[in-house]
């Protein structure tokens, strides 16, 4: 084969007892960041191309949990973390924690490229974001209505609960958003 | 979390994840996403892009298993990402997707559904949600 793509946009526990509407619209998302990517490599465009694109377009997605819509931490944050990898020469960029960086995959693949680092992370990561160059924005951007609902109902059950930090979204928030239940990134 | 695996006409296999991790993280938790050899791996011969729970997909270093799998075995890519998916994670917990060198492609999970998406030159494409 030439070229070959393929992407993801989370897995979890994913209700199928949503609406047609709701369903084709993620359908159609996940079509079109595949197309993006189908066109770089069909047109002779490099790997690292084709992964960057798709991926600023999921980030830039609200319904997925990157970029924007990304989830809320405890206090309300949004905390992004990227990874960008060639396998053929075993070059690396990763970057943890940013809260300003409107794409994280992209500052990942920079750190990858003109850096002699790996990882760079929270406010070091933003650091070299000013030096890079990559697009910002302020934590607002990130919001939307359901990851912040999802969030208060998160508080809510850890104050009822044992007061642990559960790795599991809970019970109540699979039916919050279509398959966002078990999303866990 | 997104992530996006490819190859390209000239070889290059390269791999990629994004995520804004799990609701209410505390502490500066870090997941898999930017552990080089976890959520996110590529090696000579396979990208891997992980999504699910990220714990258990760093306990299993699971991008660098896939790849180590598929060349001291050896295996194939579908091969290495069973092996991981159903011999070493717990059903519930990950989804993944892989390229190899050849453009074989990989997507699957042990949890009931993954948004996701493969095409290749050859005019295979796909894009599902559930098995």
């Amino acid at each position: 084969k030439e070229w070959a793509l393929a992407l993801h946009g989370g897995a979890g526990a994913i209700s199928e007892d949503r609406p047609d509407s709701v369903k084709q619209a993620y359908f159609d998302d996940l079509d079109e960041a595949l197309t993006i990517g189908e066109d770089i490599l069909a047109d002779g465009g490099s790997a690292e191309d084709a992964v960057e694109k798709v991926i600023n377009y999921l980030e830039d997605n609200p319904r997925f949990n990157a970029g924007k819509g990304a989830v809320f931490t405890h206090d309300g944050e949004h905390e992004l973390d990227a990874a960008f990898m060639v396998g053929n020469t075993r070059e690396a960029g990763t970057v943890t924690g940013v809260k300003t960086v409107k794409n994280p995959i992209t500052l990942a693949r920079k750190v990858m490229e003109t850096s002699e680092h790996v990882m760079f992370a929270t406010e070091g990561a933003e650091r070299y974001a000013d030096k890079v160059g990559v697009e910002r924005v302020d934590q607002e951007y990130f919001y939307t209505e359901s990851r912040y609902e999802a969030l208060q109902r998160a508080l809510d059950q850890e104050e009822e609960g044992d007061g642990k930090q559960s790795s599991l979204i809970p019970e109540e928030d699979k039916t919050a958003l279509y398959a966002d239940g078990e999303k866990y990134g | 979390t997104v992530g996006a695996v490819a190859v390209d006409k000239d070889g290059q296999i390269v791999a990629g994840t994004s995520t804004g991790g799990m609701t209410n993280k505390k502490f500066g938790r870090v997941g898999d996403v930017p552990i080089i050899g976890s959520g996110t791996y590529a090696s000579d011969v396979v990208a891997v892009s992980m999504t699910g729970w990220g714990e258990k997909i760093m306990r299993a270093v699971s991008g660098h298993t896939v790849s180590s799998y598929m060349k001291y075995k050896p295996a194939s890519l579908e091969e290495a990402g069973d092996y991981l998916l159903q011999e070493v994670l717990n059903p519930g917990e990950a989804g993944m997707i892989a390229v190899d060198k050849y453009g074989n492609i990989y997507t699957d999970m042990n949890t009931n559904g993954m948004f996701r998406g493969s095409s290749d030159s050859e005019g295979n494409r796909e894009v599902a949600i559930w098995d």
